[in-house]
């Protein structure tokens, strides 16, 4: 659907948007390796979609582990989005991951040109 | 800024780009318009421009609206999550998904923050989408055109330093003057 402007939006429970298929990731929240909870393995699925895991490195069936290879990703993700990088899913690096956004993804064959790929130039002071 | 691998462009030879939408979506002239000030944002500062043809016949981009499973292999997943996805050069594939609400805003407002946060600003995404289908990449810079995320309601259709000097690297200044780049205040926010 198209609105011409703000004022002919209609009241939300009218819109398609009820509810984002990501924000039933927020339940995620504090999560970190080592940790077992129901939805990471969809977490997973997003991490590959947008390149942050590579199709290669993982078998068919993602498990809901908080393993290394999502705490990759989560560090990698948050480099880019300019978050701090814990290597957690707290709550800023959440609220990041559930705004809509381009499906085209953010690394190709693993490599990223955003601030994770970039080489930091540090100078000697 | 970033590019796709092997930074992909337009060749030298394609200056003049043609764009047309999918016949089955119907699209109003008013929709049509949005994607023609998108497509001018990056004409004003690139050697570039794009003509719409009313013809899918010989045309280097074609725009459509698709939902779910749309053949390419990249789904889309419903209200909000993924909300349009383009092809590198020379390719020329620009699908968004017809299952979000679009927003079609004034012109003249090149930034906005909405409390509505359910619905889509229609130029924001197409402006984003060309970068992609001129040779840019995702970029970490949050103001630009080409960072990978926008929330429901905001608009952001100027194009900043960052996507200006991305895609004068591929293909050049305008030969008659490039455009200003404007900070948001220069331009106004209408909060």
């Amino acid at each position: 659907k198209f609105y011409h402007n703000v004022s002919s939006i209609p009241p939300l429970q009218f819109l398609n948007a009820t509810r984002s298929a990501w924000e039933t990731f927020e339940k995620l929240a504090g999560c970190h390796v080592g940790d077992k909870a129901d939805g990471l393995s969809k977490l997973k699925q997003y991490f590959r979609r947008f390149g942050y895991i590579s199709a290669a490195s993982v078998v068919d069936n993602f498990t809901d582990d908080f393993d290394d290879v999502l705490r990759s990703a989560v560090n990698t993700y948050q480099r880019n989005f300019n978050l701090k990088v814990t290597g957690k899913l707290d709550a800023s690096t959440l609220r990041q991951i559930v705004k809509p956004r381009c499906g085209n993804p953010d690394m190709i064959d693993g490599t990223s040109e955003m601030n994770a790929g970039k080489k930091l130039r540090t100078t000697e002071r | 800024y970033s590019f796709f691998p092997g930074k992909p462009r337009w060749p030298k030879r394609k200056r003049d780009l043609r764009y047309a939408f999918a016949p089955q979506n119907n699209l109003t002239d008013d929709v049509k318009e949005v994607f023609a000030r998108a497509f001018a944002r990056w004409a004003n500062v690139t050697p570039l421009n794009f003509t719409r043809s009313e013809s899918l016949i010989g045309v280097d981009i074609v725009i459509g609206f698709f939902v779910g499973d749309h053949g390419d292999g990249e789904p889309f997943d419903g209200a909000m999550g993924t909300l349009a996805h383009a092809s590198s050069p020379p390719t020329g594939m620009f699908h968004l998904d017809g299952d979000e609400d679009w927003l079609i805003s004034d012109g003249e407002i090149s930034r906005r923050i909405l409390p509505v946060t359910s619905v889509v600003d229609l130029e924001s995404v197409a402006v984003h989408e060309i970068g992609h289908l001129l040779g840019l990449g995702h970029s970490s810079v949050e103001d630009a055109i080409m960072f990978p995320a926008i929330s429901g309601g905001d608009r952001k259709v100027e194009l900043a330093k960052d996507d200006i000097e991305g895609i004068q690297h591929l293909y050049g200044g305008n030969p008659n003057g490039d455009g200003k780049t404007n900070s948001g205040a220069e331009s106004g926010v209408d909060w």
